[in-house]
């Protein structure tokens, strides 16, 4: 298992990285739930918004217009107005930061327009300038800073208590104590961590956290603690919190226990392995093994449900070109999963109960993101998508070597758009260097 | 209005203040309410 260490480093700048050219940040749209995911369609290039003069030598903030000429997720590329199509003092930023508004902004609150010195020279009107320029252009919604604050608002709090897998051991989960949110993710502790160190990190629509009670009703393995009561503020966290799971019918054509299949490892997310169901809980849910690698006592099984963007029929690899892992220590290889299962006088689970739906994401090869690091959760890197198989996505992390990418579904709430980590106050991690890596 | 992508746009009587005086112009904005 490979894992990075945090590198804390305050010099990452997005807008450097990025630059004018070709390099596209993934669009904010492509993840429903960051904030202003569902209300980002409307922001593109062209529009005017009102920003920061940093070109005045007035003694109090002064704002100009200046235009959208990239975007890049949260950031943009802003020319202000009168610079034509000099690229000069072009400069990045993030739209959902305070200094950004509407155009109609600073006159409500009676504050003059100032164009920067630079140009001021250059226009000897400036009113019959900004009408030509502005009549008939398109500027951010008057209500977009009330949008940018609400959709800040994450409904878990501290000390909510929640059921969560057991990092140390797959297969069962434990209670844990919501300790921090920020951007919607949760640093959890789990509830019989002495010094609080015990913690866990994930965003709060992760499949990996249930509402208390959960791994009882559906028959998954739970280590009790041993807390006698919940202490003062504690709270268990409300069911509807929690991401909701498509309802199956498994009275009809179900997976059943024995079944192969392909599936991310969760302990190597870079390798699709071969699998096998272990066992069918309730409401959809499987525990599953990976071949080769189980444990005895099935500590290593892991699970995940039936409607799972991250399992696979057998045969899901070949047909596109993904390379299989096989079982450890099977040595008949080429690896054929016809032979395979002749031989373990097994049965493939049927192609009809996978989820198929692909979702019209909008991700495109070569898109920059920030992406957790799904071996280190609490890590948010600098990322690239480099390959896409249906809903999947490859996520290659900048300045690691490939064996350190890792597949992710398209609606992960893992993956977030440029920008994120500094409208959030999460730090990033930025490109590894060689000798950080080393 | 609504553009090729079927966003729906409003126009806008903005006002904009300069230090030369203050003026409004017809901008779109999106629909709010949408």
């Amino acid at each position: 298992v490979k894992t990075k260490a945090a590198v804390p480093l305050d010099s990452f700048d997005w807008g450097n990285y990025i630059g004018s050219g070709d390099l596209m940040g993934a669009p904010v749209s492509c993840f429903k739930h960051v904030p202003m995911g569902t209300s980002w369609d409307d922001i593109t290039e062209g529009i005017r918004v009102e920003v920061l003069n940093s070109d005045s030598s007035l003694p109090m903030k002064v704002y100009w217009i200046a235009s959208i000429i990239k975007l890049a997720g949260f950031k943009a590329l802003l020319r202000y107005e009168g610079f034509d199509s000099d690229s000069g003092q072009d400069f990045w930023s993030n739209l959902c930061v305070p200094d950004i508004h509407a155009v109609g902004w600073c006159a409500s609150g009676g504050k003059p327009l100032v164009p920067p010195k630079s140009i001021q020279h250059k226009v000897t009107n400036w009113k019959a300038f900004l009408v030509k320029r502005l009549t008939g252009a398109k500027t951010l919604p008057s209500d977009f800073s009330t949008k940018v604050q609400e959709s800040m608002q994450f409904p878990f709090k501290k000390l909510m208590r929640v059921e969560v897998v057991d990092k140390a051991h797959l297969c069962r989960t434990r209670v844990a104590l919501v300790q921090q949110v920020i951007g919607g993710r949760l640093r959890l502790v789990y509830e019989e961590s002495q010094d609080g160190s015990d913690d866990f990190w994930c965003h709060m629509y992760s499949p990996l956290i249930h509402t208390i009670g959960w791994s009882r009703s559906i028959g998954h393995r739970f280590k009790r603690s041993d807390v006698a009561k919940k202490l003062d503020g504690q709270v268990d966290a409300p069911g509807q919190l929690f991401a909701k799971v498509k309802d199956v019918d498994q009275s009809g054509e179900w997976f059943k226990d024995g079944m192969k299949l392909e599936a991310i490892d969760p302990l190597n997310l870079s390798a699709i392995c071969v699998a096998t169901v272990r066992k069918v809980l309730a409401d959809g849910y499987l525990m599953i093994g990976i071949d080769g690698s189980e444990a005895a006592d099935g500590s290593d099984w892991f699970c995940y449900h039936g409607t799972s963007p991250s399992i696979f029929p057998a045969g899901f690899c070949e047909i596109n070109s993904i390379e299989l892992t096989p079982p450890r220590g099977y040595t008949k290889l080429p690896f054929r999963w016809f032979d395979y299962l002749r031989e373990t006088s097994s049965v493939a689970a049927p192609v009809k109960l996978f989820n198929k739906d692909v979702p019209n994401h909008g991700f495109v090869p070569g898109m920059k993101l920030e992406a957790v690091d799904l071996m280190e959760p609490r890590l948010v890197c600098v990322a690239t998508v480099t390959r896409i198989v249906h809903r999947l996505l490859r996520i290659h992390f900048d300045g690691w070597e490939d064996e350190y990418d890792q597949w992710v579904d398209c609606e992960s709430p893992d993956l977030y758009p440029v920008g994120w980590c500094q409208l959030t106050g999460y730090q990033l991690q930025p490109p590894a260097m060689q000798a950080s890596r080393d | 209005a609504a553009d090729t992508s079927g966003r729906k746009w409003e126009q806008k009587q903005v006002q904009i203040k300069t230090l030369e005086g203050e003026f409004s112009v017809t901008m779109w904005a999106s629909d709010d309410k949408k």
